[in-house]
């Protein structure tokens, strides 16, 4: 880890943030949700608090803007630059600002929060069944008001739960209107307007009037962004208009037609040809938890980390089961000292108003959003033991690999253990789903990565990392550079220094685990180095510094030199069967 | 089913017309996040300064030290990521 020159630290452990103002992309209270979160990374392992206020000059001030938005170092449009922070002082020292050119979600796609409705605020469920058809965005079907909804569960003809989705005219954000929504259309200097609008603004956040007259009454606040909503493009935040006309084509979707990048975009108005007004389609977007929490890591004074895995590391990835990492505790300890862990929080209350439905009166809505409290994790249970599977009985193993010194060996949802080291013998059958959530029942190869004893399993062409019971993935092996070529991983030999050789059909490729990528001049032949074992092995493993060929019921144990010293039966020697 | 007629590719209004060079793109990279100064660029034969720099960028976000721009640099530099400096205040 890393600090800023000088260590500059906070002088007070009870810091103040404000929230200056919030993208279109998010509900507010998603926003507010995700930032409380991004503090709770770093206050659960030092002594710090963090506490919003409304007003006033925080200690942290948080806002989001675009291009240069006022402290001289500019962001970047979309992509690119995602945020910046500076280090703790008075002033603009500690506060953080968000590229609102990027679109922000929770790091998997579009977050549509609802209003009113019957689902408590829940968020919209795409796809979801109305009257037997599929939606993935949201509607106006089945209502003669024009106001777009959808449901929160996966049907609405099955549950009947909906909410209404952002638009403006059911709210605005911030302005001077209390949450009112537009009126349209409205006079602003002079000109009539019937949607949203930037002008009259340099930082191009569309709003509107919440009178019919903004000129006279001076009354407005910000559009929410529609659920599509484009990014970028010449029309940021508008949203996309179906079926819109391109190349004199009709298209009632997004498409990547006429790029050569792959992104999809849509067109604003009816017709691209003769108006040119497009942007590109909502993606996965950016987590604005994760992006936080790295960016209020430099409000508190740490700088950027080395450590790929760190949450310090300047590069974003995505992680879904987010731990702050061992390198991002030392430096934030070094600088604050250690912390009483994290505050034991009560289970979420069980909702006991009923739904509201929508006001008469606009911005007299008074809704029941909860704040969902993290309950703790249950510390973990031994897994359950399944003893009616003895690995004694079974055959072809889907996989064998040596986890922590044990042997493991998987099959159909289930794995044993065997230790050579403690005389227990054969410890199983337990769930593969237990151990390391989110992996398929069958799996094709396994190891675990010297260095940093994480576990890389192998299903088909996806491959997943684990860390505990974190995963990352399921991403495909392309990614890893292994081609086509491979149908699926039938083993792992760990060569040290970072490397291991990655097996299929009569080939082998030689990983390198940091930066995940394989070497140059790879695969390779097998039979070109290990001579005198079978070229359709099932499994191939590495275990007591010896490689392992396994296919039936017997195995080609090779020293590190290459020469098989032993052929025998799974069964016997490595399972120790009676 | 196959296109029938070859895709059009088409500049949109608002984009730009040509993407940096890989050369100005690590230029401006290595400028941005402190592994290289204005003056140093100035001083030394570019291609030395980029050399030394790239290693230093390469080393720091725990690439292949080659000090050559090559393709998992290139990407790194493409990467969305935080705007902090990585080297200096």
């Amino acid at each position: 880890f890393l600090t800023f020159e000088g260590e500059l630290k906070w002088d007070h452990m009870d810091l103040t943030y404000r929230v200056m103002n919030y993208s279109p992309d998010l509900d507010r209270a998603v926003i507010d949700d995700a930032f409380r979160r991004a503090f709770k990374v770093w206050s659960d392992v030092t002594p710090l608090t963090f506490t919003q206020i409304y007003s006033g000059e925080a200690d942290i001030m948080i806002m989001f803007g675009s291009q240069e938005h006022g402290d001289g170092y500019p962001f970047d449009g979309k992509d690119g630059l995602l945020a910046h922070a500076f280090p703790p002082g008075s002033g603009i020292q500690g506060d953080a600002h968000f590229d609102d050119d990027e679109f922000w979600t929770l790091g998997t796609g579009l977050e549509v929060k609802t209003r009113y409705g019957n689902a408590n605020g829940a968020s919209c469920h795409f796809p979801f069944i109305f009257e037997g058809r599929s939606y993935s965005r949201c509607i106006t079907e089945g209502r003669t008001d024009g106001m777009l909804w959808c449901a929160t569960t996966a049907s609405y003809d099955a549950d009947k739960t909906y909410g209404f989705c952002p638009s403006e005219l059911l709210y605005t954000n911030g302005g001077n209107s209390d949450g009112s929504p537009c009126v349209f259309p409205f006079i602003f200097d002079g000109a009539s307007y019937d949607t949203c609008t930037t002008d009259g603004r340099s930082d191009g956040y569309r709003w509107c009037a919440t009178t019919a007259n903004f000129d006279q009454d001076k009354k407005y606040g910000f559009c929410p962004n529609r659920d599509t909503a484009v990014i970028g493009g010449n029309s940021q935040g508008d949203p996309c208009v179906f079926p819109f006309t391109f190349l004199g084509q009709s298209y009632s979707a997004c498409t990547s037609q006429g790029r050569q990048d792959g992104k999809l975009w849509c067109a604003t108005t009816s017709n691209y040809d003769t108006d040119k007004k497009w942007g590109f389609c909502p993606d996965r977007g950016y987590s604005i938890f994760l992006v936080a929490a790295h960016e209020f890591g430099h409000s508190l004074g740490l700088d950027h980390s080395s450590v790929r895995e760190a949450l310090m590391y300047p590069m974003y990835s995505y992680v879904q089961d987010f731990q702050l990492h061992e390198d991002d505790v030392q430096g934030i300890q070094y600088l604050y000292g250690r912390g009483s862990g994290p505050e034991p929080t009560p289970p979420a209350p069980l909702p006991t108003e009923e739904p509201q439905s929508i006001p008469t009166e606009a911005g007299s809505a008074s809704t029941t959003e909860e704040e969902e409290e993290e309950t703790p994790e249950p510390t973990a249970e031994p897994s359950p033991v399944d003893p009616s599977r003895d690995a004694c009985m079974e055959k072809n193993f889907d996989a064998i690999t040596e986890i922590n010194g044990e042997l493991h060996f998987f099959k159909n949802g289930k794995y044993w253990t065997h230790s050579s080291f403690w005389k227990s013998g054969t410890q199983g059958a337990f769930s593969i789903a237990d151990t390391w959530p989110g992996l398929p029942a069958v799996i094709d190869a396994a190891f675990q990565d010297v260095l940093t004893k994480r576990v890389f399993f192998f299903a088909g062409r996806q491959f997943w990392v684990f860390s505990g019971k974190n995963a990352v993935g399921p991403r495909r092996i392309e990614k890893l550079g292994i081609g086509k070529e491979a149908g699926r991983i039938t083993g792992a030999l760990q060569r040290g220094r970072g490397k291991v050789l990655l097996f299929s059909g009569e080939h082998y490729w030689r990983l390198d685990v940091k930066v995940q990528t394989v070497d140059k001049g790879y695969p390779r032949d097998t039979d070109d180095v290990f001579t005198g074992v079978p070229l359709d092995a099932r499994n191939v493993f590495l275990y007591q510094d010896k490689y392992h060929f396994c296919r039936d019921s017997f195995y080609w144990r090779m020293t590190p030199r290459y020469q098989v010293d032993r052929v025998g039966y799974i069964r016997y020697d490595l399972l120790q069967c009676p | 089913p196959l296109h029938s007629k070859p895709q059009a590719v088409i500049t949109f209004p608002g984009e730009l017309l040509s993407a940096p060079s890989d050369v100005e793109l690590a230029e401006n990279y290595l400028l941005r996040f402190g592994y290289i100064q204005e003056a140093e660029v100035r001083r030394s034969s570019k291609h030395v300064s980029l050399a030394k720099a790239l290693r230093r960028m390469q080393k720091q976000l725990g690439l292949e030290e080659t000090g050559e721009l090559d393709a998992s640099t290139l990407e790194a530099m493409r990467a969305p990521r935080c705007g902090v400096p990585d080297v200096g205040g």
